[in-house]
């Protein structure tokens, strides 16, 4: 197992020259990683450097808004504790995005892989590298809004690096609170939950799940229905540890520090990056083991699936080939780093057997998209496949009912005063506020048109790069 | 979405322009009522 990628030199972003070309003449598409949230992910060799990346191949057909957001999040952002994006390629009805590749694959794909949970030492060296990432992220005004094992990826030389932005946001000044409820049940913070506004600290309630996670191997309410987990979050006391005595004070305290349920009294990435638990963190070469166990797994998979392939393809020698491009060798199915696949399953909290080990289906959730009307709620699942989960079903009929109102309520007053405040007013007062009405309304205007405009511009772009044949960006 | 948002704005601030006439006309005719 090769530890360390060495390439020759670092890649920042894909040239325009290579921009230009066809992706299959600057990548080799080596083998399938996995399923992302939108579509499959392949580990590609940059022929100019020769430097491996890793490209998310999503069909076009997808919600490409959600997409962009995520490109244009990734994009924005330049840290070493964060996935980098190089750049992207309409190829035929698919878009190719080009990231940083990082070896030993999501922290819960190493979990499953060497069916053993993490020690504190492990624990300690990831969290370090994914507050940093936070504490970036955070000060770029982002926020992830799906930290977990799974969107943590470590690289082969066990640097960890925040991936999957499908569903982070943006905080501006004038919003400093999101109320969309976003993420995956189980590392939901409580103040996501109850949709009362969160900021960058509900980013920090999920880093103490997720040390949870690392340590038992799932997060807190896992065996339980969803459902009812999206019930108990907000009203239990912050979950713990299932034997604490297991764990050292330091590791233990970290953890309550992370899972206050009052966002303003939990404590932010740059704090929690002075903790005793995070300062006393050893060299990265605690990882190498864990690294090299599950790249070693990584490789014995691949050499089975190649053996299985070749059998196969001895097998259909005679059968139609189909035009895979310069694909090297996709796998008939995934190389063992899929994450925890989609949404919850019907049954939800039901362990199922998944390459010989057993993990927990657990997807994440976006709800109420503040990207779309207010009130508006919105779901998408990782994999189409999925029967769709009861909470789901729950939220989707809470959707119908707030359209429903919103409909009955679209002739309320633009003013929060009521007609029985009117009354109180004198003659002058209605008069000016008559005459202030259609400035107001032309500035309310301008100002939604100005949001949908933001909105709608990067899907302008990218139509009309494809109409003029600029394949690539 | 955005026409649909458009509308909701557009008949919102009709429907207060409507009551803040409605409640001049009702002072207007109180004060003729008291002179």
């Amino acid at each position: 197992v090769q530890l360390r990628n060495n390439p020759r030199r670092q890649l920042k972003k894909l040239s325009e020259d290579s921009l230009t070309k066809q992706p299959e003449e600057v990548f080799d598409v080596l083998e399938k990683l996995g399923e992302g949230s939108y579509g499959s992910v392949f580990k590609a060799h940059f022929k100019e450097t020769g430097e491996i990346v890793a490209i998310k191949q999503v069909p076009v057909e997808s919600d490409l808004q959600e997409i962009i957001k995520e490109i244009s999040i990734m994009q924005q952002c330049n840290s070493p504790h964060v996935v980098k994006y190089y750049g992207s390629y309409f190829k035929n009805s698919d878009l190719w995005i080009v990231m940083e590749y990082c070896a030993a694959g999501s922290v819960s794909d190493i979990i499953r892989q060497r069916n053993k949970t993490l020690i504190e030492d492990e624990i300690a060296a990831i969290l370090q590298s994914t507050l940093k990432g936070l504490e970036y992220l955070h000060f770029m005004r982002k926020i992830h809004r799906d930290i977990k094992a799974g969107n943590i990826l470590l690289n082969s030389e066990g640097q960890a690096k925040l991936a999957d932005f499908g569903v982070a946001g943006q905080l501006t000044d004038t919003m400093a609170k999101r109320n969309t409820v976003i993420g995956t049940p189980f590392w939901m913070a409580p103040e996501v939950i109850q949709e009362i506004g969160y900021n960058c600290v509900a980013d920090i309630w999920s880093l103490g799940i997720t040390a949870i996670e690392m340590a038992e191997g799932k997060p807190p309410y896992a065996d339980i229905h969803p459902m009812r987990a999206i019930f108990m979050i907000p009203t239990n006391p912050p979950p713990t540890f299932r034997n604490p005595d297991q764990w050292s004070e330091p590791f233990r305290d970290f953890v309550s520090q992370c899972l206050v349920k009052n966002p303003e009294n939990r404590a932010a990435a740059t704090q929690l990056l002075q903790h005793p638990f995070i300062k006393g963190v050893k060299p990265n070469s605690v990882l190498r083991t864990l690294i090299t166990e599950a790249m070693e797994f990584k490789l014995k998979k691949q050499e089975a699936q190649h053996r299985e392939q070749d059998a196969e393809d001895e097998d259909n020698s005679d059968d139609d080939e189909v035009d895979r491009g310069t694909m090297v060798r996709a796998g008939a199915s995934d190389m063992g780093t899929v994450r925890a696949a989609g949404s919850l399953g019907s049954t939800p909290g039901t362990m199922i057997e998944h390459d010989g080990t057993m993990e927990l289906q657990l997807g994440t959730m976006v709800i109420n998209s503040d990207d779309e009307d207010p009130g508006t709620m919105k779901h998408h699942e990782e994999t189409v496949h999925q029967a769709k989960p009861s909470f789901l079903e729950y939220f989707e009929q809470k959707e119908k009912e707030a359209i429903k109102n919103s409909d009955n309520d679209s002739r309320k007053l633009p003013a929060e005063e009521n007609i029985d405040t009117m009354r109180s007013w004198s003659v002058e007062e209605l008069r000016r506020r008559l005459a202030s009405l259609d400035p107001q309304m032309e500035q309310e205007i301008e100002e939604i048109h100005q949001r949908y405009q933001a909105k709608r511009q990067p899907i302008l772009d990218a139509i009309e790069a494809k109409k003029r044949r600029q394949q690539n960006f | 979405l955005f026409m649909k948002e458009l509308e909701r704005i557009v008949k919102s601030y009709e429907a207060y322009r409507q009551a803040l006439l409605t409640e001049l006309d009702v002072r207007k005719q109180r004060q003729q009522w008291y002179a």
